[in-house]
C-alpha cells in the first residue's frame, strides 16, 4: 500500500519502523481469491532461505514461489460439487488470482517494498506490505461464484498444518452461533496453536448488528479512511460546483464547454432506473449526455460501464442515506465524479427543474493531509455483537478506504469483463483491505514478541488504539458526521508503534475460552465441534461471559420493566472481572474511567496495581452501577490504566435491552 | 413412473472421534463406512483432521438427516456461502 505506513506511523520521512530479524520467520496465510506471483509486491529481494519447519507447497509452477510467496494451494471441490467444473477460460484452476482481492488483501498484509507504485498515476509512491519482510502463504478459497466453507476449512486445515503465524480472511457470511460457523470453528484451532486470526468485520454499515466474524477467538477488523483524497468536481450550467471523487484516467470531458446532463431516474422506462442498472437506460436519452446515477444494488463501477454502453459521455454516481457523505474512488470506465448525499440532493435538485441542465467533470490529483481521519467508514459494519452481545466487536479499525495494493494482471481496475486495462496495482475500499492491515501488524508484533499469545497480540493492538484526534476532538463516524462509538471503531484506531509496547496486555487461554462456551451454556458436543476434545464445564463452577478476560467491555443492563442483575434502589450491579499481564518493566498503574452518564457509576477495584516483575499477573474487578434507562439506550466511556509511560485503554458500552 | 432425482447439497459432518469403533483401523474407514450405511454413491469431498474430526460430501436432506443420527455423528451442518468484503 500507498500512504498508509506514513498514516500508521510505520514510517517517517521514508525511515521504516524497525522489522526484527526475527521478522522473517514469520509466516502469513491469506485466505482469499489466490495470488498473481508475477506483482512486484511479491520479490524476494533481501530474504533468506524459507523458515525451517514451513510444510506448504507452492501449486504454482515452482519458479513463481520465491522467499516471499513462500506458498500458494487451491481448494476447489466444494466450490465444484455445488457449481459444477471451473470454466478454465473464466477462472484458473490454480492459486492464480483472476480477480484481484486475493493480490490485493495479500501485498497488503505482507508486500514487498515497491516504488513508484500508482494506478494511472494516482496515489504515486512506494508501496509495502505492512510487514514487509514477513513470508506470505496464500490459499484460494473464493471462485466466481463465491466461498465455499468446505473449501474454507479445507485451506485454514492446511495454512495450519503448513506452519503459518498469522491468517487473514477478508471474508463473511451471515451470523451462526460459534459451533455452526465453519470460520470460527477453523478459528478456535488456529488459536490453539497460536495462530492468530485475523478478519473482515463486514461491509453491511451503517446499520447496527451488522457485523460478522464475531466469535472472540477471531480478531475482527473495521475499516476506517486515510488522509488522502482523489479530488474530481462536478461545474454545474448555473455556476455551482461541487467536490467529489474520482480516479478515472482516460480521455476527459472538454474542460471549456457544459454538457447536457441529465437524471437516469428521467432516462429510463424501469422503475430502478435511477440506479442504472444494467439495459435500463433508453440510449436515445442518453448519448451524448452525463447522468446523474444513485448509488445501491448494482456495483458502482458497473453503473457507468451501463452509462457507458447507452452513449453516455460521463456519470456523476450520488449517493443515498445509506452512504451519507463516504466517497468511494473507483477507476470508472468513463468520466465519472462521486459525490455525496447532500451534494447529490442539489444536483437532483438543479437537474428536476432546469430546464437544459449541463454540467461538467474536472479531475483533479492526488491530494494527502486531508483531516479529519480517520474517520470510520460507512459501510463498515457495526456492532452491538448479536451473538454474544457481552463480547465488544468490531475489535479496532484499520485503513480500508481507498487503499492502493498490488492486483492481478487478468484482471482490469473495474473488474468488468468490458475493461482492458491493465494495472499492477488497484485502488479499492472494504473491511477485507482494513483487515490485512491488521493481520500484517500482528505479524510484525509477533517477530517482536514471538512468544506472545494471539489474544495478547490483539490485546496490544487494541488498548494502544486511539479513539480521538491529535486535536483532543473524538473519532467520527462518516455515515453522521458526529463522533463514533466503540459499536463502530471497537477499541479504536490502529496504532503499531505503540502495540509494539504495550506495557500489560489482556491474555486469553483456550481454557478461558473454553469456560467462556460453558457460560454460553453449550453442550458437550458443541464445545467438542470447536475444541475437537471432550472438554466438562464444572457442575460446581459459575460461569460468566463477563469473566472472558476480554480488553474491552460491552455491559448489558436490562430495564427496569425486565430486571435483571442484582438490583437495589432502582439501580442495577454488574461487575466485570480482568487480569493484566505485565510485558514491560516493573511499574505501577492506575486505573481512570471517564464517566459515562450521570445514571452510571463504575468502580475499578483495586484502582491501583503494581507490577514488580515481567510476565506478574494482576486481577481486577469493574463494577458498573446503572440506573434504569429506556430499551435501546446506550452510552459509552472508556477505561485507561497508565503507569505515566504507557496507556492501556479499554472501550466500555453500556447498553439497555 | 417417473425418478424425480432429489437434488443434493454439501454437508460437513462432524465426527467425535474418540467413538470410533475399534473394529474401524482408521478414522477414514469409519468415516467412510458411516456415508456409506446413507448413500452408496456419496464421496467425501475432503476429510478434515485437524480443524474439525469429519468430512464434507454430498446428500440430499433426507441422507443427511439419516447421517446425523449414526452413533459418533456430532452434526451434519449445510455449507455455506461467504462473500468477499
Amino acid at each position: 500500500t500507498t500512504r498508509t505506513p506514513e498514516f500508521l506511523g510505520l514510517e517517517n520521512n521514508g525511515v521504516f519502523l524497525p522489522e526484527s530479524d526475527s521478522m522473517t520467520d514469520v509466516i502469513i496465510g491469506v485466505l482469499d481469491t489466490g495470488v498473481w506471483p508475477e506483482s512486484k509486491s511479491f520479490r524476494d529481494t533481501g530474504l533468506g532461505p524459507v523458515p525451517n519447519g514451513w510444510r506448504g507447497v507452492c501449486q504454482l509452477n515452482s519458479s513463481s514461489c520465491n522467499r516471499k510467496l513462500i506458498g500458494a494451494r487451491f481448494f476447489s471441490m466444494g466450490y465444484e460439487a455445488t457449481l459444477g467444473p471451473i470454466d478454465a477460460s473464466k477462472e484458473s484452476k490454480s492459486p492464480r488470482d483472476d480477480d484481484g482481492h486475493g493480490t490485493h488483501t495479500s501485498s497488503t498484509a505482507g508486500g514487498s517494498v515497491v516504488e513508484d507504485a500508482s494506478l494511472f498515476g494516482y496515489a504515486t509512491g512506494t508501496a509495502r506490505g505492512m510487514a514487509t519482510r514477513a513470508r506470505v502463504a496464500v490459499y484460494k478459497v473464493c471462485w466466481i461464484g463465491g466461498c465455499f466453507s468446505s473449501d474454507i476449512l479445507a485451506g485454514m486445515e492446511k495454512a495450519i498444518e503448513d506452519g503459518v503465524n498469522v491468517i487473514s480472511m477478508s471474508l463473511g457470511g451471515g451470523t451462526s452461533d460459534y459451533h455452526r460457523d465453519s470460520v470460527a470453528i477453523g478459528a478456535f484451532t488456529a488459536m490453539e496453536k497460536g495462530i492468530l486470526v485475523s478478519c473482515s468485520a463486514g461491509n453491511s454499515g451503517p446499520s447496527e448488528y451488522t457485523l460478522s466474524n464475531v466469535a472472540p477467538w477471531i480478531t475482527t477488523v473495521g475499516a476506517g479512511t486515510l488522509d488522502r483524497d482523489f479530488p474530481a468536481y462536478v461545474s454545474l450550467g448555473n455556476g455551482k460546483n461541487f467536490s467529489g471523487v474520482s480516479l478515472y484516467s482516460g480521455k476527459p470531458l472538454p474542460e471549456d464547454k457544459l454538457v447536457s446532463f441529465i437524471y437516469a431516474g428521467n432516462a429510463t422506462n424501469a422503475t430502478n432506473g435511477n440506479l442504472c442498472m444494467t439495459g435500463t437506460l433508453l440510449p436515445e436519452v442518453v448519448t451524448g449526455k452525463i447522468v446523474l446515477c444513485d448509488r445501491g444494488i448494482n456495483a458502482r463501477v458497473q453503473k457507468g460501464e451501463v452509462v457507458k454502453e447507452a452513449g453516455g459521455v460521463g456519470m456523476v454516481l450520488v449517493n443515498t442515506a445509506a452512504n451519507g457523505e463516504e466517497l468511494v474512488a473507483d477507476a470508472h470506465l468513463l468520466p465519472t465524479a462521486a459525490v455525496g448525499q447532500k451534494a447529490g440532493e442539489i444536483i437532483k435538485e438543479y437537474l428536476l427543474t432546469e430546464s437544459n441542465p449541463s454540467a461538467s467533470i474536472i479531475f483533479g490529483s492526488t491530494k494527502v493531509g486531508i483531516q479529519p481521519s480517520p474517520v470510520v467508514a460507512a459501510f463498515s459494519s457495526r456492532g452491538p455483537n448479536s451473538i454474544t452481545p457481552e463480547v465488544l466487536k468490531p475489535d479496532l479499525i484499520a485503513p480500508g478506504v481507498n487503499i492502493l495494493a498490488g492486483w492481478s494482471g487478468a484482471v482490469g481496475p473495474t473488474g468488468l469483463t468490458v475493461d482492458n486495462r491493465r494495472s499492477e496495482f488497484n485502488i479499492i475500499s472494504g473491511t477485507s483491505m482494513s483487515c490485512p492491515h491488521i493481520s500484517g501488524l500482528a505479524a510484525l508484533i509477533k517477530s517482536v514478541h514471538p512468544e506472545w499469545s494471539p489474544a495478547a497480540i490483539r490485546s496490544a493492538l487494541m488498548t494502544t488504539a486511539y479513539t480521538v484526534y491529535k486535536t483532543g476532538e473524538k473519532l467520527q463516524d462518516i455515515s453522521t458526521g458526529k463522533p463514533s462509538t466503540a459499536f463502530d471503531h471497537g477499541a479504536g484506531h490502529v496504532d503499531p508503534a505503540s502495540a509494539i509496547d504495550p506495557g500489560l496486555v489482556y491474555d486469553i487461554t483456550a481454557d478461558d475460552y473454553l469456560n467462556f462456551l460453558c457460560a454460553l451454556n453449550y453442550s458437550a458436543p458443541q464445545i467438542y465441534k470447536l475444541a475437537k476434545r471432550n472438554f466438562t464445564c464444572e457442575a460446581n463452577k459459575k460461569f460468566s461471559v463477563t469473566d472472558l478476560n476480554y480488553p474491552s467491555f460491552a455491559v448489558v443492563l436490562q430495564t427496569a420493566q425486565s430486571g435483571g442483575g442484582s438490583s437495589g434502589g432502582g439501580s442495577t450491579v454488574v461487575k466485570y472481572t480482568r487480569t493484566l499481564t505485565n510485558v514491560g518493566s516493573p511499574a505501577t498503574y492506575k486505573a481512570s474511567v471517564s464517566p459515562a452518564a450521570e445514571s452510571v457509576k463504575i468502580t475499578v477495584e483495586p484502582d491501583s496495581l503494581i507490577f514488580s516483575e515481567k510476565n506478574e499477573k494482576k486481577t481486577y474487578t469493574v463494577s458498573f452501577t446503572a440506573n434504569s434507562m429506556p430499551s435501546g439506550t446506550n452510552l459509552f466511556t472508556r477505561l485507561e490504566w497508565s503507569d505515566g509511560k504507557h496507556i492501556v485503554g479499554s472501550p466500555i458500552a453500556l447498553s439497555w435491552t | 413412473s417417473t425418478t424425480t432425482e432429489i437434488p443434493k447439497q454439501t454437508y460437513i459432518v462432524h465426527m467425535a472421534k474418540s467413538e470410533k469403533p475399534p473394529s474401524y483401523e482408521t478414522h477414514s474407514h469409519w468415516y467412510d463406512s458411516s456415508l456409506k450405511s446413507v448413500s452408496d454413491s456419496a464421496t467425501t469431498l475432503y476429510t478434515y483432521n485437524t480443524i474439525i474430526h469429519g468430512f464434507s460430501t454430498r446428500l440430499t436432506p433426507k441422507q443427511a438427516q439419516s447421517l446425523e443420527s449414526l452413533p459418533g455423528i456430532l452434526s451434519v451442518l449445510p455449507e455455506l456461502r461467504y462473500q468477499l468484503h
